[in-house]
């Protein structure tokens, strides 16, 4: 669908993704980690975007089989949510994946 | 007003109270909490309680100044959100409130 091209483009063209939620603190604080790491997520807020938001949402869950904020890409691979992001970076994963997507 | 009234009976009746949210982390965390101190808050879904739901939350914005979920209170006192429960309980401060409140 054209929803599902756009989310492949997105996330292949910007080495870190961030689909989110503008009042949720998880997306809060999965943005700030990464802010914190001197990376500049690529940020969409699904509940600014009208109707469009849901749908988008939708499309998420058949591309990764997550329904939840914030769902998280790197190198234009799916991560997860916000405790899959922060688990890898206490283990020094998340920082390689980083440099490999040239995010830094 | 009658929410009002009806707040301040909640808090006060109950030991533990936590306005939530189903769907959300933050609120799940704090629940989580306390249930693994053996606490068996007083759980009162906004998301789940039709029109009423945003009135409600809007009458703890009132008497609390705080308008997000989730929003908890001990012994009648108004505490906090998640990150203000977690403080107090990483401080040790969270278990002699709930000693006070009768809530173990
Ligand atoms: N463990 C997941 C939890 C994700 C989650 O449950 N997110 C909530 C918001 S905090 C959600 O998306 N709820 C349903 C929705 O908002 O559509 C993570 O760390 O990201
Ligand atoms: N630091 C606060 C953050 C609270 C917060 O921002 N909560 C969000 C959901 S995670 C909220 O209520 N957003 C507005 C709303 O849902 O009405 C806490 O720990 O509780
Ligand atoms: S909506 Fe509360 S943590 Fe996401």
């Amino acid at each position: 669908s054209r929803l599902e091209e756009t989310v492949k483009k997105t996330v292949d063209e910007n080495p870190v993704v961030v689909y989110s939620k503008t009042w949720c603190s998880y997306s809060s604080d999965v943005k700030s980690l990464f802010k914190n790491l001197g990376v500049q997520p690529f940020v969409i807020e699904l509940d600014e975007m009208g109707p469009q938001g849901p749908q988008l949402q939708k499309v998420l869950e058949e591309l990764t089989g997550q329904s939840t904020v914030p769902n998280v890409f790197i190198g234009g691979k799916h991560i997860g949510g916000c405790t899959d992001t922060l688990k890898l970076y206490h283990k020094g994963e998340l920082q390689p994946l980083l440099s490999d997507a040239n995010a830094k």
